[in-house]
């Protein structure tokens, strides 16, 4: 049906929930990766994890604040897939590629780990 | 016409920025 759409409405929300996230308001579950804390919103998490949906729709789990994720997942491949998941853009670097891809499989995070493979097979491409 | 509007596109900001 006819409509005014708002083109930029969906980036708009996902920029305010990063400045939710940077001062913590409604935060409301701690990942423990690697001795290091990452402050999120588990909406945002199990909206773009696979493996954050599974945990966060187990009723079990879903009440957890605390979750410590394998001690082999690289603290800083999972803080670039979590500003990812908080403002759609995954920075390239060739010094982090493979930890973010290998990350991004944990994570079940399906559409980023192919992006990462596709990048790097064109970079051996080249 | 059958009474409907067109859909329009707004590409402006759609709600208020939360401060830093």
């Amino acid at each position: 049906d006819s409509c005014i759409q708002f083109t930029r409405h969906a980036g708009d929300v996902l920029f305010n929930l990063n400045r939710l996230r940077s001062r913590d308001i409604l935060t409301d579950v701690t990942i423990l990766v690697d001795h290091q804390r990452f402050r999120a919103h588990k909406t945002v998490l199990m909206a773009c994890s696979g493996l954050f949906y599974a945990i966060f729709t187990d009723q079990l789990k879903f009440n957890l604040n605390l979750i410590s994720l394998d001690p082999d997942v690289d603290a800083e491949g999972f803080g670039i897939l979590l500003d990812f998941m908080y403002t759609s853009r995954l920075p390239l670097r060739d010094s982090s590629i493979m930890v973010v891809m290998n990350t991004a499989i944990y994570l079940q995070m399906d559409h980023v780990a192919d992006t990462c493979r596709r990048y790097l097979q064109s970079s051996e491409d080249i | 016409r059958d009474g409907r509007l067109p859909t329009v596109k707004e590409a402006g900001r759609s709600i208020h920025e939360i401060p830093r």
